[in-house]
């Protein structure tokens, strides 16, 4: 599982 | 978007408001830190420079102006407007003991090591122990107004719907930010404390007293 992310969040 | 986040962003600006109003109105920032709101503003700045390079949504983009907006207010009210009221005794909080281990880790460990990954990285870490100095202060002066604690209870309770919100995200979208997760609970922990005077003692008491 590879963290992912996606800057939509505050 | 769900509730848990949407709740979650609501209690931030919650305890935003409620803090600036409480200074506006008080026209004193008596139990304030300082310390703590200039770091929020640091969290929010280096957190929301993506305003300048992407745009998400109206929603999005309209919080993070008003989040930085209150931010910046509130440190000026403190520092500027009413600092005659500021009690700078008790708000002696060393924050450059948070500000370079929490830089340092930022470089460390990361998602991308582009400057404004880094940056959005130094945030969420910061953020997590901004609160610091504020408690700290509260554990000084060994009590705290109302309104302050209403504030703290607002502020202890977006982070914890955050993290309702990336059990919901990972259950439902096997989205998860092992980041903002592992920062969002150790956020969350250093409320508990709070939480629990605020939930046992809050009710009917001018003033919380936490034994110092």
């Amino acid at each position: 599982l590879d963290s992912q992310t996606d800057k939509d969040e505050l | 978007m769900n509730i848990f986040r949407l709740t979650g962003d609501l209690s931030h600006l919650a305890a935003i408001i409620i803090l600036l109003l409480k200074i506006w109105k008080t026209r004193s920032c008596a139990g304030i830190s300082g310390k703590s709101q200039i770091l929020f503003a640091l969290v929010f700045t280096s957190r929301y420079l993506d305003l300048l390079t992407s745009f998400i949504s109206l929603y999005n983009t309209t919080m993070k102006v008003i989040y930085i907006g209150c931010a910046y207010a509130t440190v000026y009210l403190i520092y500027a407007k009413f600092k005659a009221t500021y009690d700078g005794n008790h708000d002696t909080f060393r924050v450059e003991f948070l500000v370079v281990p929490v830089g340092g880790l930022a470089f460390l460990v990361n998602h991308d090591f582009s400057p404004l990954e880094i940056l959005w990285t130094f945030s969420i870490y910061l953020e997590s122990v901004a609160i610091l100095p504020q408690l700290f202060m509260i554990s000084k002066t060994g009590e705290a107004e109302t309104i302050t604690t209403h504030y703290l209870f607002f502020l202890g309770l977006y982070r914890a719907l955050y993290l309702i919100n990336w059990i919901w995200r990972f259950y439902f979208e096997g989205f998860f930010d092992m980041i903002a997760i592992v920062a969002g609970v150790v956020q969350t922990i250093l409320y508990c404390d709070f939480f629990y005077l605020y939930v046992t003692k809050g009710e009917g008491r001018s003033q919380l007293s936490i034994p110092t």
